[in-house]
């Protein structure tokens, strides 16, 4: 039975993309094997694992809208045992077109369901929104990991999103947990970030896993490569925090 | 006649919240009058200038959804010449309600009409998306500043925005143009930035700012003191360069 997570924050650039990508990878050189599923119109994962946007014959869209077959539209990735579902432009226009769409919500759920359970893992890539795409992400979803920011606008938008997981967890997914908070960008130099992180943690105590990823170049640079900082700077700080996460959801799910 | 100019970028975290409040505040230190408008249902900007999120009696849902008038929600900030149009969590909802509502695309133009003649400059902080709310935005400007971030992923969505302009450009606001491109969290220390700022200033050569805006701690702290970099400290980095920046805002507008 795969474990499916969504990772997720209507906070933009809190490192959802980075978080997928790298914790992807990261549990794939543990052995696992991991789908990635990119929801996000911009296609950052996508991109960010390489995979040129020109050579995708089919895409997640086909799979929302005309509720086509996931399989086909599966790519592997450099990394070996992580796989992905790419996002092309036309993404973009799922958000409304789901809208007036026949059980809209769980479209995603209802694709991936086909394939999920050749995998160990399957990470969901959510947009900077909390509408039917993001949606999606959570209905077919066991578990949500969220990135938080150690920044002063971490916290504003949090209450948000764990309405939205309430209410889908009370129309569509009665299993839907909270796997955890992670710190992302964490800045030593600053006393916001500790101020931050330490709110965090009251917020959330034990839900905040003990991995605090620090803000760290190499984590920029990996994805104009078309890589993961696994393979981009096996030896970077940005490498060993993921690695450390990996095995802290691992653990978490007991297995 | 103000000057109504929308920040926007549907990518995350680029630093459209803190360029509205600090290009506003720079131009408010120039004498000018500003507004800022906070249609991003997180209220960032709004908590980012100090307002506390309870003492709010009338927000800008209401100006959208009940076609309010927009004065009544109106607040001073610190800052003398800088005012705001805040957002509460009932924004949120406004995504959705609005796809419904007659005319939906121009409501927050209609509700702006009664006082953005009392300022020189409308600065409207957008969310992370390119739905209804933006699209809000986009039809109550005249000018669009995109934000852009000195990281690899900046430049994946910039397509999508730029189709998104030109719809409502043909659709409902024919003077709709850019300002200008701004280039944000620029890290000298590293080759990605200035690879990315070279590829930008090829799609969009004069539309890009002279000014660039550096990474600064500086810049992520003022908004936990519900401070502009100008009140939290002047002599910044981030200070200098907003100050740089809200001088060639007025000269693109020639006066
Ligand atoms: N720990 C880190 N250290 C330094 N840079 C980082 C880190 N994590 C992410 N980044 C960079 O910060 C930017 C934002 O990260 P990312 O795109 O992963 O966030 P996101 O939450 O997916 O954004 P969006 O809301 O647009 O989907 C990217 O340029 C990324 O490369
Ligand atoms: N030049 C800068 N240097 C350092 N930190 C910055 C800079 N500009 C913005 N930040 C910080 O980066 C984070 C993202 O910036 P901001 O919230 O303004 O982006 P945004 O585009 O408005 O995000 P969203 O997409 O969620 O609306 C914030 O924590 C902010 O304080
Ligand atoms: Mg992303
Ligand atoms: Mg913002």
């Amino acid at each position: 039975m795969a474990k499916v997570i969504a990772i997720a924050n209507q906070k933009g650039g809190v490192g959802k993309t980075t978080t997928a990508i790298n914790l992807g990878a990261a549990l794939a050189e543990l052995g696992k094997t991991v789908l990635l599923v990119d929801i996000d119109p911009q296609g950052n994962a996508t991109s960010g694992v390489g995979i040129e946007k020109s050579t995708i014959q089919h895409d997640v869209y086909e799979v929302l809208i005309d509720e086509a077959p996931i399989a086909p539209a599966i790519r592997h990735t450099e990394r070996q045992g992580l796989d992905i579902v790419p996002a092309t432009l036309q993404l973009a226009g799922a958000e409304v077109e789901l809208t007036t769409q026949i059980a809209r919500e769980t479209r995603l759920k209802n694709g991936l369901a086909a394939v999920q359970n050749q995998y160990d893992y399957c990470l969901i890539d959510c947009p900077p929104s909390l509408g039917q795409l993001a949606i999606n992400g959570f209905t077919a979803s066991d578990r949500i990991l969220i990135p938080v920011q150690s920044e002063y606008y971490a916290l504003e938008g949090l209450g948000q999103l764990l309405q939205t997981i309430d209410l889908v967890r009370k129309h569509f997914n009665p299993d839907l947990a909270i796997l955890g908070v992670l710190m992302t960008m964490f800045d030593g130099r600053t006393n916001l970030a500790a101020q931050v992180v330490s709110e965090v943690q009251q917020h959330f105590s034990d839900k905040v896993f003990k991995t605090i990823i620090p803000r760290a170049t190499r984590l920029a640079e990996a994805p104009s490569y078309g890589e993961s900082i696994i393979d981009y700077d096996s030896s970077s700080r940005g490498a060993a925090a993921y690695r450390d996460l990996a095995k802290e959801v691992v653990a978490r799910y007991g297995n």
